[in-house]
């Protein structure tokens, strides 16, 4: 990477989209811009704001041929596609995209996500790298915007400029990685995703699919680089978008991108002022309802409506009998309900209404015994399912033994 | 498909000139008398941007370096200014 110093002296910087290509809707522009800007914001401790009028640090436009009094030109379709100035007063941190080339979203022309996000790299103050796989490789390579696009080289260049996130307390805290086969390991929330089921804990998330024999680990921001980590409740909704509850906000995912304005209070969802927080929520698909925890208390949202049902909250222990208190996390697969709280996992049948087996938070994980290990582990579906009971098993013919031998010393004893 | 790339260099080369003052600051003098000295900075300044890309440096005009110099990039100089 290469960097000029000192690059801007603020860390609050304002930016401001002074015309918008036709190419694409407004609204996708402004969520390419405000992606590309993240990308930066996730590892330093820069904050962008958008702003509609005068003059703002990075002033963004779209140009073509020579424009203006900017001292570089455009050459048409092809060839150059965007230039951006170092931070500074004037041309300082201005970033120009040619016009006469394809803007889009996705991958079709050139996606405008990705080269914003280089060109701010460039107005934040980095050069070039010559690192091929660093988004400020010179030449346009079509990645997949969905994913997290710095490379080590990327970041290293940016925080050697401004510094890392700055940290969240005064006393530095180890971040912990939790491990799968732990017997404690708890979640914070569940959700499907398709054809996966994606298991939250603190900044990490492990996947699983139902049909291939895969445990993944990643970071949560390698994903959704703008959600916040220890993420309280999450769910996939019957139009194939992922609800992300933290506190009293939550944000819509749909694929691997955050839709834009969110996140958004909780309450627009008619839950009541005084609930500060979701504690789990699970979509039953049959029925397009989602039922969310609270405490001990649950309501039921309808996906068709978009309204609260009426005669709600009700109380988890009667609406779910055997469940209990509290939920931490929940999801459905194949007509069944998981419901975790703690170390442990209930599967519950929504029909019946009742608890049909009682499991570790972990055997959706493969583990091999002893239960502590953290990557030794490969998931199918059925064995999954068979693990803990095929565990219980051997367990309880143990100790039956056990007791065999143990009656028989004490009988010869005698 | 694509039509294929021409690889004669004296065809390509007036993009490479275009390419390497854009991006390298080459200055080519007009001058009939200069063509030696033209000729040895064309080198040089395609052989920094060979390195700079991680290709082979030759200083020549191979199809790899008409392949960088002809996919879509960022308009700021690599070096200088």
């Amino acid at each position: 990477y290469g960097y000029t110093l000192p690059g801007w002296r603020r860390h609050n910087l304002t930016y401001r989209i002074v015309n918008y290509t036709p190419d694409m809707s407004r609204a996708d522009v402004d969520e390419a811009i405000r992606n590309g800007l993240e990308v930066w914001s996730t590892v330093t401790p820069l904050t962008f704001t958008k702003t509609s009028r005068g003059i703002a640090d990075i002033m963004i436009a779209f140009r073509t041929r020579v424009h203006g009094r900017c001292p570089r030109y455009f050459d048409g379709p092809l060839g150059v596609l965007g230039h951006a100035f170092p931070p500074g007063l004037g041309l300082g941190g201005d970033t120009h995209f040619d016009e006469d080339e394809n803007w889009t979203k996705d991958g079709a022309g050139f996606n405008l996500f990705l080269v914003a996000a280089h060109e701010f790299g460039h107005a934040l103050g980095l050069s070039h790298s010559n690192d091929q796989t660093a988004l400020m490789f010179p030449n346009y390579v079509s990645l997949d915007p969905n994913k997290y696009p710095l490379s080590q080289d990327d970041i290293n260049g940016i925080q050697s400029i401004y510094g890392s996130l700055p940290k969240a307390s005064a006393k530095p805290k180890e971040p912990t990685v939790p491990h799968a086969c732990d017997p404690d390991l708890t979640f914070d929330a569940i959700t499907t995703l398709r054809r996966e089921v994606m298991f939250f804990k603190g900044r990490h998330v492990w996947r699983i699919y139902y049909d291939i024999t895969d445990v993944e680990f990643e970071l949560i921001s390698s994903f959704w680089p703008s959600l916040p980590m220890d993420i309280q409740a999450a769910y996939e909704n019957p139009k194939d978008k992922i609800l992300v509850f933290k506190d009293d906000n939550f944000w819509m995912i749909r694929g691997y991108a955050v839709l834009p304005d969110y996140p958004k209070p909780i309450h627009t969802l008619g839950f009541p002022r005084h609930v500060k927080k979701i504690d789990a929520a699970v979509c039953d698909h049959s029925i397009r309802k989602t039922y969310f925890f609270v405490g001990i208390w649950c309501w039921r949202f309808d996906e068709v409506t978009q309204t609260m049902d009426k005669g709600y909250p009700r109380r988890v222990v009667k609406y779910f009998p055997g469940i209990g208190l509290r939920v931490d996390a929940a999801f459905q697969h194949k007509g069944f309900f998981y419901f975790f709280r703690g170390s442990k996992q209930f599967e519950y049948d929504p029909k019946a209404r009742n608890i049909t087996r009682m499991m570790k938070t972990n055997t959706w994980f493969q583990c091999k015994e002893p239960l502590n290990s953290s990557s030794d582990f490969s998931v199918s579906e059925e064995e999954v399912h068979s693990g803990g009971v095929a565990m219980f098993y051997h367990k309880n013919v143990n100790l039956l033994i056990f007791s065999i031998v143990h009656v028989l010393k004490i009988t010869y004893s005698y | 498909f694509p039509t294929a790339r021409n690889m004669d260099p004296e065809e390509n080369m007036p993009l490479a000139q275009a390419y390497l003052s854009q991006f390298y600051s080459l200055e080519i003098e007009g001058s009939h008398l200069v063509q030696s000295k033209n000729r040895s900075l064309l080198d040089s300044k395609m052989r920094e941007m060979q390195a700079f890309f991680g290709l082979t440096v030759t200083g020549q005009l191979d199809s790899n370096t008409l392949a960088i110099m002809t996919t879509p990039r960022c308009g700021v100089p690599d070096v200088g200014q």
